[in-house]
């Protein structure tokens, strides 16, 4: 038996929005740690790593660890049924070949519950050792979305760099290149604006646009992003969900044949 | 040429 009761219903809604283009169908782990999922996209280029602390549940009931298989789209649209100040409540029973998504309005006068059905996947689960990554930047996740954005009308490709001067995002297309710097700011009076590098030694890594522009739909989940880079190593692209827990995105690099 | 690297060169499937 699973039950899994989040007040902040639109936390859901969001993290569907910015999982489904990526990856068509997967699998939800349920277990004492929490509500989870890691997938690929179809490519193996993109990963996808969330995790939903239990304690950030207002009620958490999972019996023994479960695996549920989903379709990502049908579950966005189940989801877009409830409304943003909605309670959800996901449930399930044990070897149950559907879940139930419970939605509650927040003065309990209307209350919906959608059934989907589930799916047997093959997970292609992926060990991620802990790194050290060569350069850590923490910027407004809405500046980082939008410079994916303007880059991807440029060329296909960015460049990240680091060095002591700044993040550096770079593109070049047929119509010509751009560049953009942002250096270290922490002079702002809010923490979610400034942007920090922490740097043990530069580093140049080349991602396509494509999936960068994939990654930022979970900006409203966060006001902050956070882009671990390392030379020869997939570049992570973590948001923040408060109190929560986190989703990571890792994108495999260009390399020079 | 650039080359895409896949996922499967850095993590190993568990």
């Amino acid at each position: 038996m699973l039950e899994l009761r989040l007040v902040q219903g639109s936390l859901l809604k969001k993290v569907l929005e910015s999982v489904k283009d990526l990856v068509t169908d997967a699998n939800f782990d349920c277990s004492a740690t929490g509500f989870s999922l890691q997938a690929m996209d179809s490519s193996h280029v993109a990963l996808v790593a969330l995790l939903l602390r239990s304690e950030g549940f207002e009620h958490y009931r999972c019996d023994r660890n479960l695996s549920m298989g989903m379709n990502l789209n049908n579950m966005s649209k189940m989801l877009k049924c409830a409304g943003n100040d909605d309670i959800i409540t996901i449930k399930a029973d044990d070897g149950s070949d559907t879940v139930t998504f419970m939605f509650e309005s927040p003065t309990q006068d209307k209350i919906a519950d959608f059934e989907m059905k589930l799916m047997d996947i093959d997970s292609e689960h992926l060990g991620i050792p802990e790194a050290e990554y060569h350069a850590i930047v923490r910027m407004p996740s809405a500046e980082f979305a939008r410079i994916c954005k303007d880059l991807s009308s440029i060329g296909d490709t960015v460049v990240i760099s680091v060095t002591k001067e700044g993040v550096k995002f770079s593109t070049r297309g047929d119509i010509g290149t751009a560049n953009i710097v942002c250096r270290q700011n922490t002079s702002v009076d809010k923490p979610e604006e400034s942007t920090i590098i922490e740097m043990n030694e530069p580093v140049s890594l080349t991602f396509a646009l494509r999936y960068m522009n994939s990654f930022t739909k979970a900006t409203p989940l966060a006001n902050s992003v956070t882009i671990s880079l390392s030379s020869e190593l997939p570049v992570v692209v973590e948001y923040k969900i408060a109190e929560m827990g986190y989703i990571r995105f890792y994108l495999a690099p260009k390399i020079e044949d | 040429m650039q080359r895409q690297k896949s996922l499967l060169s850095f993590f190993e499937k568990s």
